[in-house]
């Protein structure tokens, strides 16, 4: 059938009744992270490549949640990870606990292209990172008011929200799990 | 959660998936995107990348699952994903995208919505938020 390619930004209770300013951009942004992973499909750059490319297009926009639009941890701070993986080869790369790397999917291949593991978290993680020169920012990069607003919220309701879960008043505790509506 | 997959015309595929994770979580608290396997997955058949909560794609090895599905009982992507999806967890937890070695995609959920988007070479694109009908 020839290539193909698919992206998501996430998923949740999305209220139907999205307002415009909300929904519109999303779908531009998904429109134009599709169109620069068509485009470089048809010029032959190979699917890890491609699959890179849009992740960190993604990561680069506020409306969804990773990279710069990353939502918070009860502690008020910033907990980003990422993977990747090549299908004919099954190498992979991961990272978790990242705080101030920019694009944590491009530090994914860099474990994967650079290290004889698949995984690296937290401070190792930050520390391979700035040996390999990878873009990072301050932490006012991704800690913008929108997310502690979303913050405050979820532990008004005393809850984790999934991606686009709206606020709700409390739920009663359900075996401790997670309400995300 | 975003993530993207891809497959060029000589059947190469790719997945990736990047996260800030939940909203208030704990802080340590490891999702399912970096875990190979549960929210990413890729091989000669096909490439997968998930969204939703973490827990149950955790336990559920969603992405490796539909990859399994396919070289095991032989389903079509399509098939494996939807049953994937549906085998995972309760309703409301989980979805993902995902695209065949033979360029077949499927963008199964079981969330009320999930922001997604694809295209193929026989020219079908969808950009699209909650279910087509």
């Amino acid at each position: 059938m020839g290539w193909a390619i698919a992206l998501h930004g996430g998923g949740g209770d999305i209220p139907i009744d999205l307002p415009d300013e909300l929904r519109i951009p999303r779908e531009t942004a998904l429109r134009h992270c599709l169109d620069l992973g068509v485009s470089a499909l048809k010029s032959g750059k190979h699917p890890l490549d491609v699959t890179e490319l849009v992740v960190r297009e993604l990561e680069n926009h506020p409306y969804f949640n990773a990279g710069k639009g990353s939502v918070l941890t009860a502690q008020g701070t910033i907990e980003m990870e990422a993977s990747i993986m090549d299908g004919k080869t099954k190498r992979c790369g991961a990272v978790s606990g990242l705080t101030t790397v920019v694009n944590p999917v491009s530090l994914a291949r860099l474990v994967m292209e650079k290290t004889p593991h698949i995984y690296l978290a937290f401070n190792s993680a930050e520390a391979f990172a700035r040996a390999h020169g990878v873009e990072t920012a301050e932490s006012t990069y991704f800690i913008t008011p929108e997310n502690i607003e979303r913050l405050k919220q979820a532990k008004e309701f005393n809850r984790v929200q999934l991606d686009y879960t709206a606020p709700t008043p409390k739920q009663p505790e359900i075996g401790g799990d997670s309400q995300i509506g | 959660t975003v993530g993207c997959v891809a497959v060029d015309s000589a059947g190469n595929t790719a997945a990736a998936t990047s996260t800030g994770g939940y909203v208030n979580k704990m802080a340590g608290r490891i999702g399912d995107s970096p875990l190979i396997g549960a929210g990413t997955y890729a091989n000669h058949l096909c490439a997968v990348s998930a969204t939703g909560i973490g827990e149950y794609i955790i336990r559920a090895t969603l992405a490796r699952e539909v990859a399994a599905l396919m070289e095991y009982k032989g389903l079509s992507l399509t098939e494996a994903a939807a049953y994937a999806v549906e085998q995972s967890g309760p309703r409301g937890t989980c979805g993902l995208v995902a695209v065949s070695a033979n360029g077949e995609v499927a963008m199964p959920y079981n969330t009320n919505g999930m922001f997604r988007a694809c295209a193929r070479e026989d020219g079908y694109t969808e950009v699209a938020i909650w279910p087509k009908n």
